[in-house]
């Protein structure tokens, strides 16, 4: 019954909305201090941020997902996010099945702090998003990172870990791209029911799209 | 209305960060 009752009334989503609404701030945040992103047109960085955001915050995650019990761990257990949690907010299985999927993948390659940043770097200045003009400028930083990103692993991932590491890492954004397609898909959904679309924040709004506007 | 677009990521894009 409990569970019904939180379903129903999405208990989780005003809690998880302002979650992803600050995760968002610091997604902007962080895109700021990308070498070369504040050359790019405003409108290419909107384009870039809007598409990618989701797929940050996916990857950002990673930091506190746990394999001992497949959970989101942010601080005490009292912080703990469950798959349960998550459908509590709204999403289904078809998200939540790839992306426990993912996130344990991604915590099984053991990436290097200067790795898990560069990744989330390569993956907002990419140049293929729907809707950005300067293609070859985006390109040209991305591919300048991946660079980095290349050598750094050659310099300073020794061992056996670091085998084929870049193309694991660069298989990752492929993954990253099916889940973004899915969630937007089930928030299209959520977004059309105003019970639930009242409760999401304007930044939120802006960044997912409005469908009611 | 393309200027109002977008208008929060404007600002969060804009404002000058601590």
């Amino acid at each position: 019954a409990s569970m019904n009752i939180g379903f129903s009334q999405l208990s989780m989503l005003p809690h998880l909305a302002d979650l992803v609404s600050y995760s968002i701030q610091k997604v902007i945040g962080f895109a700021k201090m990308i070498p070369g992103f504040r050359d790019l047109a405003a409108d290419d960085q909107i384009v870039l941020l809007k598409s990618s955001a989701i797929e940050v915050i996916m990857l950002r995650s990673n930091q506190s997902f746990t394999l001992e019990d497949m959970t989101w761990t942010c601080g005490s257990d009292d912080f703990k996010y469950r798959i349960s949690d998550v459908t509590q907010a709204g999403h289904n299985m078809d998200l939540l099945e790839p992306l426990v999927k993912f996130q344990v993948g991604l915590k099984k390659l053991n990436l290097h702090e200067e790795e898990h940043v560069l990744l989330m770097a390569i993956c907002i200045l990419s140049p293929d998003r729907p809707g950005v003009q300067d293609t070859a400028l985006v390109e040209s930083l991305q591919d300048r990172l991946s660079e980095i990103l290349q050598s750094y692993i050659r310099c300073r991932h020794p061992g056996p870990g670091s085998r084929l590491l870049y193309a694991k890492m660069i298989q990752k954004l492929t993954d990253l791209r099916s889940l973004n397609e899915e969630h937007s898909r089930q928030y299209r959904c959520l977004s059309f029911q105003p019970q639930h679309s009242m409760q999401l924040t304007p930044l939120v709004l802006e960044v997912f799209g409005n469908e009611i506007s | 209305k393309k200027k109002e677009n977008n208008a929060l990521l404007r600002y969060l894009l804009d404002k000058d960060d601590v």
